[in-house]
């Protein structure tokens, strides 16, 4: 197909491409995905994110880049630079504020989502990292299909069993859509109190270390639960964390 | 149309008809949906929940229904039974089993929601709670499109800022479709630790409220972080709360 090829053009420069889903809204994936980004920019690697969320995308204020603007140039859409160089793509900076619903049926979703793969000049990049929307419908499938040679799929989950049960489907479609699963970071894992250092199990435990083993695939590690996390996030500002970054950054 | 008559026809024995929605996934919708649910039967009302979340449906598993199925009769399809004889409508009750996931784009997404609305038989009902999945696309847009005179619309968050920007979202998404809100729940708003009874705000505080000035709407109360609910969720036991599930019930 003739969109096909402008896609696999537009990614030539493009050595790893990671998608970071987990099926289930409100895990964290926003956060680990502007996390990592954060985490290999500050190695040195090139580095851009596609919010692939148009219904609620969350990349734009976590990434300290809320309000800017994508450009159209000849050279294609110009992605927003925020801190340590990385390059963010998000549907938030094609609206008229970011109060404003998409309200798009499948079809409506799919095309803008085409019309962004085809047109945004990347240029030379080491990681472009994808966060996917809850859910498996048009937006998973459409960057599934059309992306040429996903390096892989990051999943996302918090303790409870109530949401593995939705994560697992997440990683059944991974797996029928042949994307190979770089592996399981469980977040929210447990409030560590500062007034007797004992860990809550808030949603809670064992659920992303049971899902590894049930999937057969690495478990990359957890995160705590920290008010000083959803902070930085509302903040936009990165937070560096000893956890799973390091081997999920590894990935 | 021929479809729009049919689905009057299936819920002209309902009174009330409440979509929970947030926009923002994992927040607590199902939760809510469930535990509303199960307020209103003890108190002898007659409830039905239709989970509208195709691609992550929780009500089952937190209901206690996990792995029934809908009978289809010369009635129509039969919803399952859950405790205190609420009736539950999910398609978790229609697949293979709960971890194959629903891979549908739009189009089969609506279709499939709206041959459900067309052949479930509800009966005479009080109340059918519609739990919405996360985002303003394909699902909300059919239920919000195809049910006749919804009473309304309880929106649910968490405290933080992020969350805030995309619940905003859903709220104009109402506002558009004429879809009355009944009000603000806020949930997830601080966690009590047991060993000094004092309250951290995890996700931060004042979300809930804010948005509801913003939005111009009433605020419902506010629904505490308690392992106990995430417990009583992963085991479908309903969790009876003193917060606003009075207010959000009386609605
Ligand atoms: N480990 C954590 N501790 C505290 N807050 C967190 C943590 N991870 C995420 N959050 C907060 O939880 C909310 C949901 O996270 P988000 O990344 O938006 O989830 P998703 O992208 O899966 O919907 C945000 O307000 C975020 O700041
Ligand atoms: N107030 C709460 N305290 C502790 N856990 C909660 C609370 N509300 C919801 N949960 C848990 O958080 C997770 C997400 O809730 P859920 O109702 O599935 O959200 P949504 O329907 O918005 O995606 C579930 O594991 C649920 O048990
Ligand atoms: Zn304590």
């Amino acid at each position: 197909q003739e969109i096909q090829k402008s896609i696999e053009n537009r990614l030539k420069g493009v050595k790893y491409k990671v998608a970071i889903m987990s099926g289930k809204g409100g895990v964290g994936k926003s956060f680990v995905t502007a996390n990592l980004a954060f985490a290999l920019a500050f190695k040195g690697k090139k580095v851009a994110v596609l919010d692939a969320d148009f219904y609620g995308p969350s990349i734009p204020k976590m990434m300290g880049t809320e309000g800017q603007r994508v450009f159209a140039t000849d050279q294609g859409l110009m992605p927003v630079v925020g801190p340590l160089g990385v390059k963010i793509v998000s549907v938030d900076f094609m609206l008229p504020d970011d109060t404003t619903p998409v309200i798009w049926r499948g079809p409506m979703l799919s095309n803008a989502m085409l019309e962004l793969l085809e047109n945004v000049n990347w240029g030379e990049l080491d990681y472009l990292l994808i966060d996917l929307p809850p859910g498996t419908g048009d937006a998973p499938l459409t960057v599934a299909q059309m992306i040429p040679n996903i390096t892989g799929a990051i999943i996302v989950t918090i303790p409870s069993e109530v949401s593995q049960k939705v994560v697992m489907k997440s990683i059944n479609f991974a797996k029928r859509l042949n994307i190979p699963i770089l592996g399981i970071v469980e977040n929210m894992s447990g409030f560590t109190c500062p007034c007797d250092g004992k860990t809550y199990p808030i949603f809670g435990s064992g659920g992303g270390k049971k899902i590894a083993q049930e999937a057969g695939v690495d478990f990359l590690g957890s995160i705590p639960l920290d008010p000083r996390i959803s902070e930085c996030n509302d903040k936009g500002l990165p937070f560096f964390i000893e956890y799973p970054e390091s081997p999920a950054a590894k990935s």
